[in-house]
């Protein structure tokens, strides 16, 4: 995460690999499901022995019997409809819900996040040199609509993805944060509006963020989770 | 440190079973420490040339025979590991071959070879032992011949001949930095033996076998988990943690058979992406590959042929998840590519529905990664949910594709992959159909009651300036 702050992001969950580094975010839609970026695995099949969710810490490497830690082995990836980047992860058994981790409410099949929305995505990747490396950060943005984003984008983000507007500082997810969320406050809810997936460059100034937009997949979401 | 288990190979959740009644196999010795007791109690007995080790109880048993006795076949299991020496089941021989215990029995002229037990038609003065392993017909190496195991052979006109077995060396060679290498090779170029992948001593390290089924780490064998140079091992010497094996290379520096090469973005773990990209996701530049600041590295392109270390551009030639690069800035020593967009991994479609594809009444009938559907009247490998009788109007037929409940992503099925209840099938919108946009007004929501965060005391900022 370049630029934000420390914060509390009580779905994001990190991703481990089999020597327990952590390599992408993601966000616990149910208590047994965490939706995630396609990019960060190398395959549809690969094999996730070693691979661990780890929720309920604000620390990039918490200490062992850290107070909240829960680690849970995934036991299977889904991966999402063709050019949804997105990928699902059932976990070895549901997480336990308390006040460090908490479900995200999933939007409305085909929501659109009306611009001027206030959003904020959570991550523990690369800060470049923007500090706090070793604690989870989160970084407030706000929605614009894919018309006014394509015009610096010049029409290449498609209806399945979203934005969040340039900033003049530099802020925005980086590597490390992918598969994280964009959570935007509705309705006195936390929302998963969009998920963090690499763009051409990180946390560019004055450059509109794309990400996925979660609304165009919650059908599927809810159908893998009930099939 | 040497391990009295490096004398055996492994086969997991295997059971070695003789077919004849009357042979009953040695008694099960309980409370054995672990595989490496069992192994201290077969090594030294002649006529134990296997063993089975039950990781759960902790039992023993002791095998006089291997997988190429007669009458003997394996066997799937759950309760324990089968162990035998390596001289009887490897098929390469180590130095001269004197301890090769294998069942070759041809010389390398093709004759076959006269049983050591007879004297007839080449008379000799072996006379077989459970120490020498004269055993049948099989080539041996009672006499250290430098030329490898050799035997008498049924031809009166030709004494003895070589058998021609290779050296393990020999048997397997490397291609590219040896990451698919698979040898028997099991000493390092100084000539230290390997210490057991599946050991962590004495040298701990993180390569466990079952962390790493794709490597192959199995027993001590040379191997490149860690897209080293060239295939290597922890050596058995407490002094000397790890050391490269000499091992003979291949032709040509080709690229590994299962790669293919793409350009304009990255498949797998995209060790085959051979583009010029050359920032990292960050927006860093990349330090050139041949250049040793400000970062030194051991991937010097030289040594990375068929890695294409070329320029500063993302490359994969570790093995890591994706595309990489050593930075340009002093603090980040490296970082991935990953702006490099993944290839679409899809079956090319065969065929387009309109709409989601409601009413699509092809018979395409396989998922996008080319899975065979399941017949939507059959119950596995997955009990449906939809079914030609409970939809009768999504004409959901044989196997083919539909889209029963009207999934915003087009027709799909359940699937003949257990592990896959259902996927979206090689089938893609039709040219001339244009779905209505989402981003038209935006919808009334509702929400349940989630995505409640509690901010946390410890996290609180202090109200005081």
């Amino acid at each position: 995460m370049v630029g934000g702050q420390p914060g509390n992001s009580p779905w994001t969950v990190s991703l481990r690999n089999r020597q327990g580094q952590h390599f992408c975010g993601g966000s616990l839609v149910k208590e047994q499901w965490v939706l995630t970026a396609r990019q960060c695995f190398s395959s549809c099949h690969v094999p996730l022995l070693g691979y661990e969710v780890w929720l309920g810490t604000l620390f990039q490497n918490p200490q062992p019997g850290e107070p909240g830690l829960q680690r849970v082995a995934v036991a299977k990836m889904v991966c999402g409809p063709s050019g949804s980047q997105l990928v699902l992860l059932k976990l070895e058994r549901p997480v336990t819900l308390n006040q460090r981790v908490a479900l995200i409410c999933l939007p409305p099949e085909r929501y659109v996040v009306p611009p001027g929305t206030k959003c904020e995505i959570a991550g523990w990747g690369e800060t470049r040199g923007t500090g706090n490396d070793t604690v989870l950060k989160v970084a407030s943005l706000n929605v614009i609509s894919n018309q006014e984003c394509n015009i610096k984008h010049r029409g290449r983000v498609k209806e399945s993805e979203m934005c969040t507007g340039g900033l003049l500082g530099s802020v925005g997810a980086c590597e490390g944060d992918y598969g994280g969320p964009l959570a935007c406050f509705t309705h006195n809810c936390w929302v998963l509006e969009g998920i963090i997936i690499p763009n051409r460059v990180c946390a560019r100034p004055g450059w509109p963020a794309i990400f996925m937009r979660v609304s165009v997949f919650t059908d599927w979401i809810h159908k893998v989770v009930r099939l | 440190q040497r391990s009295p288990l490096n004398d055996f190979q492994v086969l997991r959740g295997t059971e070695l079973q003789h077919l004849r009644h009357a042979v009953v196999p040695g008694t099960w010795q309980e409370d054995v420490a672990d595989a490496e007791e069992c192994a201290r109690r077969c090594g030294p007995l002649l006529d134990c040339r296997a063993f089975h080790y039950n990781v759960s109880s902790r039992g023993c048993q002791l095998l006089p025979w291997t997988q190429h006795s007669p009458h003997t076949q394996l066997q799937r299991s759950g309760r324990c590991d089968l162990f035998q020496k390596k001289d009887y089941v490897r098929t390469c021989i180590m130095d001269n071959g004197a301890g090769y215990r294998g069942t070759v029995a041809m010389t390398v002229g093709g004759l076959p070879c006269q049983a050591w037990s007879h004297k007839f038609p080449n008379d000799h003065k072996y006379t077989p032992t459970l120490q020498n392993g004269l055993e049948e017909n099989f080539c041996r190496n009672p006499d250290r011949d430098p030329g490898g195991p050799w035997c008498y052979t049924t031809d009166p006109t030709e004494r003895f001949q070589s058998c021609g077995i290779k050296s393990c060396r020999e048997a397997a060679c490397v291609r590219c930095n040896g990451e698919d290498y698979r040898g028997a090779v099991d000493r390092t170029e100084s000539g230290r033996e390997c210490q057991r992948w599946d050991l962590q001593h004495p040298h701990p390290h993180p390569f466990q076998p079952s962390k790493f089924l794709d490597q192959g780490l199995d027993d001590n064998y040379c191997r490149n988990p860690d897209g080293s140079e060239r295939p290597w091992c922890y050596t058995t010497d407490p002094q000397h943690e790890r050391e490269f094996c000499d091992l003979p290379r291949c032709g040509s520096e080709t690229r590994p058979r299962h790669e293919a090469t793409t350009l304009n973005c990255f498949r797998g773990k995209g060790e085959g992406y051979r583009g010029t990209a050359n920032t990292t996701a960050a927006g860093v530049p990349c330090q050139r590959w041949d250049a040793q600041s400000p970062h030194q590295h051991r991937f010097a392109p030289e040594k990375y042929a068929c890695k294409d270390l070329r320029e500063n551009f993302c490359r994969n030639p570790d093995g890591s998840e994706a595309p990489w690069c050593f930075t340009s800035r002093p603090g980040m020593r490296v970082a991935f590519c990953y702006q490099i967009r993944r290839c679409a991994d899809d079956v090319r479609p065969e065929d387009c529905y309109h709409g989601v594809g409601e009413r699509y009444r092809g018979s395409v009938s396989k998922t996008r990664k080319g899975i065979p559907c399941q017949r939507w009247d059959a119950e596995t490998p997955h009990k449906p949910q939809f079914t030609p009788t409970s939809a009768p109007q999504a004409h959901l037929e044989e196997n083919f594709c539909r889209n029963p409940d009207g999934d915003s992503h087009g027709p799909w099925c359940y699937t003949m992959d257990p592990g896959t209840p259902f996927d979206y099938c090689t089938l893609q919108r039709c040219g001339d159909d244009r779905p209505s946009s989402i981003l038209d007004p935006p919808d009334q929501v509702l929400f349940e009651k989630c995505g409640k965060r509690v901010d946390r005391p410890d996290l609180k900022r202090s109200k005081l300036r």
